[in-house]
């Protein structure tokens, strides 16, 4: 384990931990995707399929435990909390996030390390995890104005990612066996997916205005 | 299934 990947590991913990204190604090999820919130429960539940047949640390099984328990936590609360539901904008979150996970498990059915269904399981979840905060994303676009700590929230996991990545071209160069090509590559798909939304953030931060993304 | 192939990062 080397630094970069535990501070990717932390941001992508405070990330969902922002979420969570947003939603409980205000009561509400206006302005978050509950489609990209849903993306996430099923990319760490087909991830961590190995959770209770393969132990890496403990490190590793109570992150796991945390990320599955917290994104399921997040969509109960948009689906059922009686009060954060009701904010919920529903006729704004209309991406069709169905065919992007149909897409994604016929790409890990050709593309996996071993046609296995845990192999072929843990590739979707990488795919899934890429694209998964497009409906976010089309959501900030539409309702305009992107309100801080949601700002915050997408930071956070655009930092997650880009030291995911760093973390990937450390452990290329000091471990002689170490390839991940399909982690890698679509962590860059995905890192590249907030590139324009870090511009946007960027400029309002700069410019100190409220943040406005292009509609 | 060995602890060397399994994916070591979350």
């Amino acid at each position: 384990m080397n630094i970069f990947r535990f501070a990717g590991d932390m941001t992508h913990l405070i990330s969902i931990l922002i979420l969570l204190l947003k939603i409980y604090a205000t009561k509400s999820c206006a302005g978050i995707s509950l489609k990209t919130q849903e993306l996430y429960a099923l990319v760490f539940l087909t991830r961590y399929l190995d959770l209770f047949t393969d132990y890496v640390s403990l490190y590793n099984t109570v992150m796991k435990i945390v990320f599955i328990a917290s994104s399921l936590a997040i969509v109960w609360c948009m689906r059922r909390h009686p009060l954060v539901r009701r904010s919920y904008d529903k006729d704004l979150d209309t991406f069709r996030h169905q065919y992007v996970v149909l897409a994604c498990f016929v790409l890990a059915l050709l593309l996996n390390e071993k046609f296995t269904i845990q192999e072929v399981f843990w590739a979707f979840s990488i795919y899934l995890e890429a694209v998964a905060i497009l409906p976010q994303l089309v959501l900030l676009q539409r309702s305009g104005n992107v309100d801080n700590l949601t700002g915050q929230y997408v930071l956070f996991l655009g930092a997650y990612r880009g030291l995911y990545i760093i973390n990937w071209i450390y452990r290329y160069f000091t471990e002689d066996h170490f390839t991940r090509w399909i982690a890698c590559v679509s962590g860059l798909v995905q890192t590249g997916l907030y590139a324009d939304f870090f511009y946007y953030y960027y400029l309002s931060w700069k410019t100190n205005t409220k943040l406005k993304l292009p509609a | 299934w060995s602890a060397s192939q399994s994916h070591d990062e979350l």
